[in-house]
């Protein structure tokens, strides 16, 4: 499903360099449930921003569902983004001016969903994460863990076949964190969808099978587990 | 040093109420080292904002150092916040278009410091938090654990009498948070600068010597420990 070889993503900043990601390779099967780790700074989001198609490798090639993402025109990868994929943001990436019910239709708002059809879904999507009685709120009327919420509820509103999440429960208490990685679990299991989760938490972690780990913008490890 | 008596935070959403704060009292001595903890949307940043002089209660009293903050006016209490607290915003709050040094340097712009010592307290202050390097790079070119510590910081460069950190440590892998709480007790102990920290990990909780634990904008727990 997910390819990538050779990735490196290097900034230049100023005369210098700066490695973000300097030579990833590896492969994530359909239905896979993985979880990435690593250090502050160690080029996880980055990662996971070439693997959304939302940013470029400066070296490397990336095959999603056998595509190859560098040769795509920016429309078909708008589409197949928009598509197959649910991201869930490290800084959650709200709209500030609209609603919760809003921000979570977005994604659906290209496709061919009928309005009412949309409201439908992202109210179902903001009930699985524990946000009835929200919808209405604004961003800056929300907890930072609420936020999160919307921003998980939006990933999961389009019902995609791969789920990309950056640190989803860094601004969760202990049991709302088990709640969403239930859910996640969830659709792991009876939905078949992939689900890679940045975390640095290793109780978070344990809920997945393979854990990724990476150092200087390099996989350091690699392994399968038993989740708990 | 703190004392707040009978705190409402009622917000008003169309013709329902939603008390953030429900009425909570509690006073905080100099010197202390306390985590706030509870569920998300149990009233903890809606708390930590009352004490940083950043919001007003609905009802209740709040006195810090003795002073009455609800009867201040507002340069005064802007006055009273720059000099003594240093507060980490949940959500960063950084100055996207200015660089991490600059972000820094912020709290002492408005003080006697001439640019020259600025420059060097806040270049030390991104040295303390594991940031050296990364002076001139702007939020955007950090990454989410980096802003974190970029906002640290900024609330660690006046050398305020007060810390309030609201999940200072939401986006660091378990070798930077530990350098961060290792940062956070040297304060504490060395300087005798009181910490209050919102946190929703046990393992961060169990560097400080009280745990207040929230509910529905209550208290629902508030009892001391030894820190490990
Ligand atoms: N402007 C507002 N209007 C209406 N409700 C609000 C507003 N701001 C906050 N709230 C509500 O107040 C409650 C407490 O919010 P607060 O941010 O203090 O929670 P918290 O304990 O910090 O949560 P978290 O752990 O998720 O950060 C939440 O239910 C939130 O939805
Ligand atoms: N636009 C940019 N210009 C220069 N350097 C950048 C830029 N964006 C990111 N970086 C650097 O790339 C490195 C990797 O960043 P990335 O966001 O992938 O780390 P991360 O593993 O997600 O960290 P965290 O756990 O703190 O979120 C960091 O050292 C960061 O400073
Ligand atoms: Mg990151
Ligand atoms: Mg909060």
């Amino acid at each position: 499903l997910i390819q990538v070889k050779d990735l490196f993503k290097i900034y230049e900043f100023g005369d210098i360099q700066i490695p973000a990601l300097n030579g990833v390779s590896l492969s994530i099967e359909a239905g896979e449930f993985v979880a990435i780790m690593g250090s502050s700074g160690s080029g996880k989001s980055t990662f996971m921003n070439i693997l959304g198609c939302l940013d470029v490798p400066t070296r490397g090639s990336y095959f999603l569902s056998g595509n190859a993402i560098g040769s795509m025109s920016r429309d078909a990868l708008a589409q197949l983004r928009n598509q197959q994929i649910g991201f869930v943001f490290q800084g959650f990436n709200l709209l500030a001016r609209t609603s919760a019910l809003e921000n979570v239709e977005l994604p659906l708002i290209y496709g061919p969903t009928p309005a009412r059809e949309r409201h439908h879904l992202a109210k179902e999507a903001l009930v699985s994460v524990g946000l009835s009685g929200r919808e209405d709120h604004h961003p800056n009327q929300l907890s930072g863990g609420q936020q999160q919420r919307v921003a998980i509820a939006r990933a999961l509103v389009n019902h995609p076949s791969i789920i990309l999440a950056d640190e989803p429960t860094g601004n969760l208490d202990t049991k709302t964190s088990l709640e969403i990685m239930q859910l996640l679990t969830q659709l792991n299991e009876e939905q078949k969808i992939t689900i890679i989760l940045v975390t640095h938490e290793q109780d978070i972690s344990t809920f997945t099978r393979r854990v990724i780990q990476f150092k200087d913008g390099l996989v350091l490890q690699d392994r399968l587990q038993h989740p708990k």
